[in-house]
């Protein structure tokens, strides 16, 4: 069965981006053209974690999500100095 | 590592533990953080001494949700520690998240140790890896501390920062893991078998499996799909009728549903109900049509089939009888979709279970996918 993607995972999905990613909020209707920040960084985290990158939140992406994980950015240009 | 030639300029570093998690004794806490550090010592030429007051380069504490640096913890999950890239400060110290259960070693919980040693790599200055199985992978998943050998990759990357270890160039040292590569032909698989409808090949202590939302096989610790499982397992099948899928290593043999370890398991083969004259398995299939289970014996030359119900063998033949063509050992074995797969060596022989009837020879990873 396609498991489903509850409003809940959504939100659960942009604060772990905005945690280890580097999400930004979407600033101005100019951001609002084109690939969109959530989807950039989903691609990112796919990519990262060898998931199939789709850019958009399935169930796998959120089971990686949702593991037991070290609080420090993925994100490379992230810096903890 | 974090870029930027992030790194301590000396070589010698001291560390303090400012407070204590309730979960373990202080002594084990004392030496999951020693051992942590071994771990970086023994491959560069850092050292690393205790202090008990003062402020060392690495502070080490447990705290719980907002912790004074603007990096709240999450409670229970989730996050269960960081730490800080080498700078003055609080560069280098690393925070563990005290609403998570701390363990000397036990799988039931998060063994110190190992989250100990992937926050020190970052108080040493690498940054995460995108190599499953590396210690400075993001995410955390269970090995047994007592036979930890620091990975390639991280060896890789520390040693890129601080150097060899001039004393200890790793001569006596067992030589670190190196992660095989699954579309290499030449490789001979330790087990393959399904599980829920995904297909899970074993070599060594990384599984890979595919599944329709992937292109390529993924990668990963077995014991981070199956804590507690064994590593480099003889065999392995699932019987989907009782959702459980068992692993074989030596005379001993382990279930699980799904990702849980099935109680009363690790059981003895003989506990199992097989003959006790077996020492190990060498393959193991599981026939969804008459649900019996082929379990390769004696060098992968002979099979018998086994009724996990009544948990007795049914019957016992060679395997060049039943299967055409091969007269190599079993080394691996898999039914998928209605067709058998038998693999010897570098190739997979493709059957009609019902009939012994050969119907190809592949390369051993052409159900990978590669």
């Amino acid at each position: 069965p396609v498991s489903k993607i509850t409003e809940e995972d959504d939100i659960f999905a942009e604060v772990y981006l905005k945690k280890f990613f580097n999400l930004t909020e979407e600033k101005g209707p100019s951001a609002r053209r084109g690939i969109s920040p959530m989807s950039k960084k989903l691609s990112e985290m796919q990519k990262f974690f060898g998931l199939r990158i789709t850019g958009t939140l399935d169930a796998d992406t959120l089971e990686v999500m949702k593991k037991p994980r070290c609080g420090v950015p993925d994100e490379k240009v992230a810096r903890f100095s | 590592t974090f870029g930027n030639n992030l790194k301590w300029n000396k070589k010698s570093l001291t560390y303090r533990i400012v407070n204590y998690t309730p979960d373990m004794p202080r002594a084990q806490v004392d030496d999951s953080i020693s051992r942590a550090f071994q771990v970086w010592a023994r491959v560069t030429q850092l050292t690393f001494r205790r202090l008990n007051s003062g402020t060392a380069d690495i502070m080490i504490s447990f705290g719980r949700r907002a912790h004074g640096d603007y990096y709240p913890f999450d409670g229970p999950g989730n996050t269960l520690a960081h730490a800080f890239a080498p700078s003055s400060g609080i560069g280098g110290d690393a925070h563990f998240d005290d609403d998570e259960n701390f363990t000397f070693q036990s799988s039931r919980g998060f063994v110190l140790f190992l989250v100990a040693a992937h926050e020190f790599g970052h108080s040493l200055g690498l940054a995460h890896s995108n190599v499953p199985g590396a210690l400075m992978y993001p995410l955390y998943s269970y090995r047994n501390p007592d036979t930890f050998v620091l990975p390639q990759d991280d060896v890789r990357g520390i040693q890129s920062l601080y150097g060899r270890n001039r004393e200890d160039p790793m001569i006596d040292e067992p030589k670190p893991p190196i992660t095989p590569d699954i579309c290499d032909s030449s490789l001979e698989l330790d087990a393959v078998t399904t599980m829920q409808g995904e297909m899970f090949f074993f070599k060594d202590g990384y599984v890979w499996h595919n599944n329709s939302q992937s292109n390529t096989p993924q990668k990963s610790l077995i014991t981070s799909f199956w804590p507690g499982a064994p590593t480099s397992i003889d065999a392995a099948y699932e019987n989907p009728m009782t959702d459980r899928v068992f692993f074989f290593k030596g005379s001993k043999v382990w279930a699980f549903s799904g990702n849980k370890a099935v109680q009363g398991y690790p059981k003895s083969l003989s506990e199992f109900g097989l003959p006790r004259f077996l020492r190990k398995i060498d393959a193991a299939l599981h026939d969804a049509q008459t649900g019996k289970t082929f379990l390769f014996i004696l060098g992968g030359r002979y099979y018998l089939t086994y009724d996990e119900n009544r948990k007795t063998v049914e019957s016992f033949s060679w395997v060049s009888q039943t299967f055409n063509g091969m007269s190599n050992k079993v080394t691996a074995a898999v039914q998928s979709r209605g067709s058998t797969f038998i693999y010897s060596g570098d190739y997979m022989y493709m059957y009609d279970l019902g009939s012994g009837r050969l119907l190809r020879v592949l390369k051993n990873t052409y159900l990978l996918g590669c």
